[in-house]
């Protein structure tokens, strides 16, 4: 493994708990779409229906299990808990984000590297991951403030997507027989959905302010 | 085989 995608995996894992320490400690998830969250979960859950049957690394499997435990007791925590769900901005989160299921299955029914089933609902959670943030940026274009917490949550999940980029490229040059353009393809677009907040994030640290979305 | 190697990622 190379620092890129240690680093990758660490500022995934630092999102999550700084969401879970949001909803946690503070009791709240304002600002956050559940919309989203409940993609997430999707998407791990069919990335990693080989979590019992293909062994990589202790690494690994530990991870898996807490992006599946973290993403999942998230979804809980804004659906059933008793102080949370009322911090819930339900009015904010409209998206219809199964509508967004749909495309990405028949794209991976078609365009996939093997057509079995755990490889198409693989990449599936691929295509899905690619536009999962989209009802969470959505949010946030209408709440316009955003709290520390939220913002330094979807920095930190676009940091890991930034640093697995490196990554790819980093192996790309390093190892032989590199080319996954499914994953390349997905995953740029996915970086790119954050570049406008990153472009915000950056002039509100910067300039010392809070951050705030253009209208 | 080289579709399997992603498979080491998260």
């Amino acid at each position: 493994m190379n620092i890129f995608r240690l680093a990758g995996d660490m500022t995934h894992l630092a999102s999550v708990l700084v969401l879970l320490l949001k909803i946690h400690t503070i009791k709240s998830c304002a600002g956050i779409s559940l919309k989203t969250q409940e993609l997430f979960a999707i998407v791990f859950l069919t990335r990693y229906l080989d979590l019992f049957t293909n062994f990589i690394s202790i690494y690994n499997t530990i991870m898996k299990l807490i992006f599946l435990g973290s993403s999942f007791s998230i979804v809980w925590y804004i659906r059933r808990h008793r102080v949370v769900r009322r911090s819930y901005d339900k009015d904010q989160d409209t998206f219809r984000h199964f509508f967004l299921m749909w495309p990405c299955l028949i794209l991976a029914i078609f365009i996939n590297e093997k057509f079995t089933l755990k490889e198409v609902m693989w990449t599936f959670s691929i295509y899905l991951e690619a536009i999962a943030i989209l009802p969470q940026l959505v949010m946030l274009q209408r709440t316009r403030n955003i709290d520390n917490l939220t913002g330094q949550y979807i920095f930190l999940l676009g940091a890991y997507r930034a640093f697995y980029i490196l990554n790819w490229i980093y192996r790309y040059f390093t190892e032989e027989h590199y080319v996954h353009w499914i994953t390349w393809v997905a995953g740029v677009i996915q970086t790119l959905l954050y570049g406008d907040f990153f472009y915000y994030y950056f002039q509100s640290w910067k300039n010392n302010v809070k951050l705030e979305l253009p209208a | 085989d080289d579709a399997e190697t992603l498979k080491d990622e998260l």
